[in-house]
């Protein structure tokens, strides 16, 4: 799966989620992605989100929307907000990882796998581009 | 404060004893090429949108990430591909799930968010759609890679392992 968010000039947030799914999928099986507010979401009032990993779990905690909410109704920073529910995720038994920006220019990821392949940069700031989990 | 991207190219069971050096600069090599589509499209005062569908072009391109070109095989040996959209300026949204023939499937995300009364479409009925449009078709084989390939007939030739065995399973 591979996904962007972006914040542009304008202070407005997009998110982006494309994939293959599942190796060996069966019976038209369809994952997170393309499942709004699952794999994927977007409001200028909380970030954009989008989301790899199991999707069955993704799906039933309505990961990319409820990070928002989080975002939106309590205040948290993307970081918390993100930390909190792939933890609720890894409960589930779900694994796989976030990444998220919002309109103030917070950045973030959050995954519980042993790594994802990730990158971010900004007007502000250089580009990172890491892999493994102790980066 | 000025623009950003983020972009993921899959998580799953990445570690350094697992990743050969040349999948590794092949994996950095194109995450820098989607950053750099995002970037140019940011710099120049474009919208989040375009910047993201830019970035993920490229993604859908490059056979090292489980999306167009270099998806995952199902267990059928298609490529069956969905991705989506969403604009936060508006909470506009676009998917699409299921479909085979689509160069690039965000750009028919976007399409039905932007072309359609719909949010989401799905298979034939989608690259229907994705035709009437005017996206770029191409023949089923164009998705396929060897590795990918190697990795199905793996999860079918054992049945110790599950869907979700299969390293690297999520891209």
């Amino acid at each position: 799966t591979v996904g962007a968010v972006a914040r542009d000039a304008q202070g407005h947030v997009a998110a982006a989620t494309s994939t293959g799914g599942l190796t060996g999928k069966r019976w038209d099986r369809i994952g997170d992605s393309p499942i709004i507010g699952a794999g994927t979401y977007a409001d200028d009032r909380a970030c954009a989100v989008s989301a790899t990993g199991a999707g069955e779990y993704f799906i039933r905690e309505g990961v990319a929307h409820e990070i928002c909410a989080r975002v939106r109704f309590t205040g948290e920073t993307l970081k918390q907000a993100a930390d909190a529910v792939m933890a609720e995720v890894k409960d589930l038994g779900g694994t796989g990882g976030v990444i998220l920006t919002g309109p103030t220019g917070e950045m973030a990821w959050s995954f519980n796998t042993p790594g994802m392949y990730r990158a971010k940069v900004s007007a502000d700031t250089p580009r990172i581009v890491e892999m493994y989990e102790e980066e | 404060t000025g623009w950003t991207l983020v972009i993921h190219g899959g998580a799953g069971i990445i570690e350094r004893d697992r990743v050969t050096p040349e999948q590794e600069v092949a994996v950095r090599t194109g995450m820098n090429a989607a950053l750099d589509a995002g970037t140019a499209v940011l710099k120049q005062g474009g919208s989040a949108m375009d910047a993201v569908e830019a970035a993920i072009r490229v993604l859908e391109d490059d056979p090292n990430f489980n999306a167009g070109r270099g998806a995952v095989y199902t267990w059928d040996g298609r490529n069956e591909l969905d991705a989506s959209i969403m604009d936060g300026r508006t909470r506009d949204a676009g998917a699409v799930a299921g479909v085979g023939v689509v160069r690039h499937p965000i750009s028919l995300a976007r399409a039905v968010m932007e072309h359609s009364p719909h949010v989401m479409l799905s298979g034939k009925g989608a690259e229907e759609f994705a035709r009437e449009q005017k996206l770029e078709i191409v023949p089923p084989g164009w998705f396929g890679t060897e590795r990918r390939r190697e990795q199905l007939d793996r999860l079918r030739g054992n049945d110790k392992l599950s869907w979700f065995d299969i390293d690297l399973k999520y891209g």
